[in-house]
């Protein structure tokens, strides 16, 4: 394990003194490969070990705890600071109804995820309108018809054939019509080089004006976080981010790419396929998990 | 320090920096460049593009390896592919373009909709039978996914079908129940059809991290994987675990997807590939 390499990596530091980047040279080799081998991106990796380096270089060894947790500590401690605050709540607008869009890449679990926030904001009183804007993949409005079923919560679309910004548009009227207070719009997943379909999610935004838009975005994703956490940033004033599959063992790195590019908190995980698997984002965890 | 001409640790910085942004993590990527110190030292390499021109030769030599061809011989009977994977790498829509390929040469083709679990899963993949034209095997929903694979397997055969597709629900490799479930799955078929499944394909986003070896690992244990589809690299994501899966596991690329269309399914290049990584 980690802790066990850089248990190794810093025996001899004790008596030393103080951490100098010379003595800290080895296990700061470990830390990158282990950051590197969790999926954080490459850049950011090289900016990490350098301002860990820096918040180390000169630090007293202490000799209560070993070097090793000493510094395991900055490290996590940096990632923790990196990674923002544990509780970013929904926005709520002043003036129903409140639109939350969800945007990504294919097969990220927007989908799942919108039914995952009504059942969320059912329990908290509110009634959610689940709009089907994604009229490109096959049968996807009638997937979001299906969990609006399960979560019991309204669904509006206009069919395959629509336009989705008229979609979106249409579906305030009608929010309005069935006294939901909040509109959850399900986009179509999108690659961020897709120029056309980068525009119509502009287009959607400008027409709508969401107050919360999130990008969704999968656990395993890699080194390419980065990509298209700034093309969707550049594109849309995005509020934040949600990470799902972290039921499973990806180290969930790309975490990292995504707050510090979106500028964004990641403001829920999801940890399952069914509609309760929504869970609240913990920073200390995370850091946890990604050192391994 | 140079090591002739004008070759220097940037060199190597720079390479590194590739392949790992590449996302075919570290202990691949340290491989390779121990490999291209020595070659580059045996050859006495003196810039980078000769450098590269080594690196791409060793990634040849390794993605080459195994068997890409896919074969649709059943052997006198239908040709059994499962398609399996995590949740969201693209297998229904695999499962859909592979039916439409086969479909242009000239085999009949039956698809089997084995995710009985997600909503409208099954209506996603009868979308895809009807645009290639072809029937298709399906429950109600919450049916049991290894009666509906074992149907299928049972129909192809029936009406002598060249190609049975059939796809599964995605599943995370950590969940026990769920791969007993793929296990079970395959055991049915086999049960029907000895020989089957001739074909076990693993679909793969290319967006997908170092996990993306795991996943391979615990699905080749599970339910013995012949084959990789690697999907959306018509994003910008590499897809570069696939170098450690091929090495490791010895399972060969066989289909790339690039694209949502039905035609975006493409036999796997390995020197396209390799070009992709450096553009
Ligand atoms: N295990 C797990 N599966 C999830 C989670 N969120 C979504 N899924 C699954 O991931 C797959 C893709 O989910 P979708 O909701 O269809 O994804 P999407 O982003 O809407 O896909 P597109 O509309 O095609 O871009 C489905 O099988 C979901 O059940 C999660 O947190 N954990
Ligand atoms: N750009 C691009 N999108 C793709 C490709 N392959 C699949 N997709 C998209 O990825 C999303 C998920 O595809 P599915 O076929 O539903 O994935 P799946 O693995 O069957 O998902 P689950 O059954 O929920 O696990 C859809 O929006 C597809 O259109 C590809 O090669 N390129
Ligand atoms: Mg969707
Ligand atoms: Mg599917």
């Amino acid at each position: 394990s980690l802790s066990q390499k850089l248990e190794n990596a810093f025996k001899n530091l004790r008596g030393q003194g103080k951490l100098t980047e010379k003595n800290m040279k080895e296990g700061l080799q470990l830390i990158r490969m282990a950051l590197l081998e969790a999926d954080v991106n490459y850049k950011v990796v090289k900016q990490f070990i350098a301002d860990v380096t820096e918040a180390a270089d000169g630090q007293r060894v202490i000799d209560s705890i070993r070097p090793d947790q000493q510094i395991v500590k900055i490290v996590h401690d940096e990632l923790v600071k990196i990674m923002g605050g544990s509780n970013a709540p929904l926005i709520t607008a002043e003036k129903a109804p409140t639109i939350i869009m969800l945007v990504g890449l294919q097969g990220q679990g927007k989908t799942t995820t919108a039914g995952k926030l009504a059942v969320h904001l059912k329990k908290k009183g509110r009634k959610p309108l689940l709009v089907g804007a994604d009229v490109y993949r096959p049968a996807a409005i009638r997937q979001l018809e299906v969990i609006a079923g399960q979560a019991g919560v309204e669904s509006f679309s206009l069919g395959e054939h629509a336009n989705p910004v008229d979609i979106c548009v249409m579906s305030r009227g009608e929010a309005q019509m069935r006294g939901c207070d909040t509109i959850i719009l399900d986009t179509a997943g999108r690659l961020h080089v897709d120029d056309a379909m980068m525009a119509e999610v502009r287009q959607i935004q400008k027409a709508v004006t969401p107050h919360e838009i999130l990008f969704v975005a999968n656990a395993m994703t890699g080194q390419d976080a980065v990509n298209s956490a700034k093309q969707f940033h550049d594109n849309l004033p995005l509020t934040g981010v949600i990470l799902t599959q972290m039921d499973g063992d990806a180290r969930g790195g790309a975490a990292i790419s995504l707050i510090q590019i979106t500028g964004c908190p990641i403001k829920f995980v999801g940890t399952g396929e069914k509609l309760e698997a929504l869970d609240a984002f913990h920073p200390q965890r995370m850091a946890d998990q990604i050192l391994g | 320090r140079a090591l002739g001409g004008g070759l220097g640790e940037e060199a190597f910085e720079e390479i590194e920096g590739v392949l790992i942004q590449a996302d075919l993590g570290v202990d691949t990527t340290q491989s390779l460049i121990a490999f291209l110190r020595a070659a580059a030292r045996l050859h006495h390499v003196g810039d980078t593009e000769t450098l590269i021109g080594l690196l791409k030769e060793e990634l040849a030599r390794i993605l080459e390896q195994g068997d890409h061809a896919a074969t649709w011989d059943g052997g006198g009977g239908p040709h059994v592919t499962l398609i399996a994977g995590v949740n969201g790498s693209g297998k229904t829509t695999t499962a859909g373009k592979l039916a439409a390929r086969l479909h242009r040469e000239g085999k009949s083709v039956m698809l089997g909709a084995a995710d009985t679990f997600r909503a409208a899963a099954a209506e996603q993949l009868t979308v895809w039978s009807e645009r290639v034209g072809i029937p298709i095997v399906k429950h109600q929903e919450g049916a049991d996914p290894a009666a509906v694979a074992f149907d299928a397997t049972d129909a192809a055969v029936s009406r002598r079908v060249d190609c049975l597709l059939i796809d599964t629900a995605g599943r995370l490799h950590t969940k026990v129940n769920l791969m007993e479930e793929i296990r079970k799955i395959r055991r049915v078929v086999q049960k029907r059809i000895p020989s089957a499944p001739h074909e076990v394909l693993l679909v793969l986003d290319a967006t997908t991290g170092q996990n993306g070896l795991q996943q391979a690992r615990i699905f080749t244990e599970a339910i013995e994987v012949t084959g990789i589809v690697l999907t959306k690299l018509d994003g910008t994501a590499k897809g570069g675990i696939v170098v450690a899966i091929q090495q490791e596991l010895g399972i060969p690329i066989k289909f790339i997807g690039v694209g949502e269309s039905i035609d975006d399914l493409q036999p796997f290049n390995p020197r396209e590939f390799i070009e992709a990584l450096f553009s």
